[in-house]
């Protein structure tokens, strides 16, 4: 509240260049981020801060994670690609204006537990499959 | 404590983001809207505890990356609200291995009358089954209500505790009944008892209009009804973690398709 309005502006405005590095968005294929290979991301979730912590008894939020970057060829080693992320990779190099790289994606993904209210106040516990990343690749 | 982890919730959402992710994660979940649950607090009820039981178990074990650990292994060894075992040994649990969904109904009716036209003894309960998510099929269920020690005069009696279904009410007589189960108990036990009603639930999910509550009776070895509240069955009356409540296990019928938006 101290602060004048000039210097909340600017605030405002690092900030949101802060915020939009750190958020998944679609504008971010188009800057400085593109090099990146295809990898995992952190991304919490919380309950507790969508305001929901009167319905949702538990767990307080859980780490989601999401895939983001290029898959470049030769592709990490570590990263897993399939066999048609391969060959989808060599044909985009050949004709890269017809056929676009392949995806970077989930390849295995997590179940999560989650306990919570319904309308009526009873109780539902339910485990929700496919809801973490466990890890990325090229598909 | 989790928040370590979070590049996310480093910085406060704006309130379009928050609404963009809260609609993103309910439809994630399945649910149409956020619900609203009618009384909140409830969470030091009987069923939220005895479902928080269920879940930390089976969180315990994800987090140990114990892959393959089902919800009957979750089942058999949490302690479900109580201090004590329950009295009634569990009914075979090898229906939960299939289970993907627990929910815990509140009672929404109890009637306190003490006499029958009969002058029989009982109390009723009546279980809401319509808000079932869609796509989930009961494969069992189980009435709970726990049982406090005895009125001093029952001393080392056993007493017979049966659970009734109600077929149809009548003005002029008792209502049609059907028995689904009995157990037999000593009066100075201490614990939950837990009754089958898988078939009943089965029935009131297909036919609702049809689902007119559970009827408890209590009788002597002599056969002698006598007063529910006397031989320690806690009612709504009663501390609220140790209220009344049916559980149901279920497993989704239907893949839970997602709309493209």
């Amino acid at each position: 509240a101290a602060n004048t309005k000039r210097k909340k502006q600017d605030k405002n405005k690092s900030s949101s260049q802060q915020d939009a590095s750190k958020m998944p968005s679609i504008t971010d294929h188009n800057t400085s981020e593109q090099k990146q290979a295809c990898k995992k991301h952190e991304l919490y979730v919380s309950f507790r801060d969508l305001g929901w912590q009167d319905w949702i008894i538990a767990p307080e939020g859980y780490a989601a994670f999401y895939c983001d970057g290029e898959c470049y060829f030769p592709l990490n080693a570590h990263m897993n690609a399939t066999n048609h992320a391969i060959v989808q990779t060599l044909v985009h190099l050949i004709s890269p204006e017809l056929v676009p790289r392949p995806c970077c994606a989930p390849t295995k993904l997590n179940a999560i537990s989650v306990l919570y209210f319904d309308d009526s106040s009873n109780v539902i516990l339910k485990k929700y499959r496919n809801m973490v990343v466990r890890s990325c690749g090229c598909h | 404590e989790s928040h370590v982890h979070s590049s996310f919730i480093y910085r406060r959402l704006r309130n379009h983001e928050r609404k963009e992710i809260q609609r993103e994660i309910l439809s994630i979940l399945g649910l149409p809207h956020r619900p609203r649950p009618f009384s909140p607090g409830k969470q030091a009820s009987s069923a939220p505890l005895f479902m928080l039981d269920l879940y930390n178990v089976m969180a315990n074990e994800e987090e140990h990356d114990m892959l393959g650990y089902t919800l009957t292994q979750a089942y058999r060894t949490a302690p479900l609200t109580t201090q004590s075992p329950p009295l009634a040994s569990l009914h075979d649990t090898n229906f939960l291995n299939d289970a993907d969904m627990v929910m815990s109904f509140v009672n929404l009716v109890e009637r306190d009358k003490d006499f029958s036209h009969q002058r029989r003894h009982y109390k009723e309960f009546r279980f809401d089954l319509t808000q079932i998510p869609r796509g989930e099929a009961v494969t069992a269920a189980e009435f709970r209500i726990y049982k406090d020690r005895s009125n001093n005069r029952f001393g080392n009696e056993t007493l017979k505790i049966s659970i009734y279904q109600i077929i149809k009410e009548n003005s002029n007589r008792d209502a049609d009944l059907f028995l689904l189960d009995t157990q037999r108990v000593p009066a100075y036990e201490v614990g939950w008892l837990v009754f089958d009603i898988t078939v009943t639930s089965n029935h009131w999910v297909i036919n609702p209009q049809n689902n007119l509550g559970l009827q408890l009776c209590v009788e002597t070895s002599d056969g002698r009804s006598v007063n529910v509240k006397s031989v320690g069955l806690v009612g709504r009356h009663g501390p609220q973690s140790k209220q009344p409540f049916l559980v149901a296990f279920f497993k989704a019928s239907e893949v839970l398709l997602r709309s493209v938006r």
